[in-house]
């Protein structure tokens, strides 16, 4: 088997906080973790 | 076809490792995805600044490379990827797969992945999931024999440093990195690593929300521990927990004397430690939980198991008997 070593690097989520540009973002799409599960539209 | 994926649930997500397409190699970190099914990475024809800070795949230096030509609106939700597919050798350490499908970002505005510590995703998922029914890079690799067992696991440290955040095994498991027996679960429905969750504790008392069952997607993809949101309320209030625009806040000292919650999978019960569930960052306690709003696609309460519950349980995902196993990390 292959072993992959996985780093583990500041979140998206905290670098945007740290450039200040979270709060914004977030304010502009309804955020929904599920979302990524949507079956694929035509 | 369109997926929709958004961009905010990578917003969590951090942990990666390199892969290298074409000949000669051109490398790329890539987040290894069991929550979606293609493999991208940004192109030299991105001129999109999240493209500016990331490697970029450069087509015309690949003696290995053949444009398939589709072009495919990936959507983040908040925004979207377009992608255009071609396919060249995949190399992940000593495992090569030729002709891997892939897609190559033209054009991937979405503000987030500007600030990502990786260039593109990997998904883990099953083919059925895969926008523009790409072979996914699991299936080339059983397809080519590069997998001694038709297995992956991941392992995530419970105090993960920058150069080392755990190990994906693909082709194997090893015993050194959990306890115990392995719990298995079937996958209840091929698209995601999906299983039926029998039943939610905290602490003692068993919540009874899952009497008529309830779904769990176990996504490397995601970091936190979502939670439908009937029941968020209730969870909060068990942990004595507020709202607060930093998320949802708990005094640090009570972390000892919180409850363990308990997931009932497989005919196990998988306990999550406080230690698991609060994330401290300099002293300001929060709950690494969410909530979701959408039900799975059979109307069940739908969790999502991520890093903050990989953590705890090292997780074996079996790709020919299709189930998941969970073992006390």
């Amino acid at each position: 088997a292959v072993r992959i070593s996985l780093k583990k690097g500041l979140s998206i989520r905290d670098q945007m906080r740290a450039a200040g540009v979270l709060d914004d973002f977030l304010k502009h799409i309804k955020y929904d973790p599920v979302k990524k599960y949507q079956p694929s539209q035509g | 076809s369109v997926v929709r994926e958004p961009i905010a649930n990578h917003l969590d997500s951090s942990y990666f490792g390199e892969i290298s397409i074409g000949e000669p190699p051109q490398k790329f970190l890539v987040l290894f995805d069991t929550g979606s099914a293609n493999l991208w990475v940004p192109s030299t024809d991105c001129k999109s600044p999240a493209c500016f800070n990331h490697a970029k795949f450069q087509p015309s230096a690949s003696a290995t490379f053949t444009p398939r030509g589709q072009s495919y609106n990936v959507s983040y939700g908040s925004g979207s990827v377009t992608i255009v597919l071609g396919s060249d050798t995949l190399r992940i350490q000593s495992i090569t797969v030729r002709e891997q499908e892939l897609g190559l970002s033209q054009e991937e505005p979405t503000q987030p992945f500007y600030f990502a510590a990786f260039d593109g995703i990997l998904g883990m998922a099953f083919p059925s999931l895969a926008v523009g029914g790409t072979a996914t890079a699991l299936a080339g690799m059983l397809e080519q024999n590069q997998l001694p067992e038709p297995v992956f696991s991941f392992y995530f440290s419970r105090q993960p440093t920058y150069d080392y955040g755990g190990e994906l095994i693909l082709g194997g498991v090893d015993p050194q990195l959990f306890q115990g027996d392995i719990t298995w679960a079937p996958v209840t429905q091929k698209l995601y690593w999906q299983v039926a969750l029998e039943e939610v504790a905290i602490g003692q008392s068993v919540t009874g929300w899952c009497g008529q069952g309830c779904q769990a997607i176990v996504d490397t993809g995601t970091f936190l521990l979502t939670v439908p949101q009937e029941y968020i309320e209730s969870i909060l209030e068990a942990l004595g927990a507020q709202e607060t625009s930093y998320g949802y806040a708990v005094d640090c000292s009570d972390t000892q004397s919180m409850p363990q919650l308990t997931f009932g999978i497989g005919g196990a019960r998988l306990a999550l430690p406080p230690a698991a569930y609060v994330l401290n960052s300099n002293g300001y306690c929060t709950l690494a939980i969410e909530a979701t709003y959408l039900p799975s696609q059979d109307g069940q309460p739908l969790w999502i198991l991520g890093n903050v519950f990989l953590k705890e349980y090292y997780t074996v995902f079996d790709m020919a008997n299709n189930r998941v196993g969970f073992a006390l990390s």
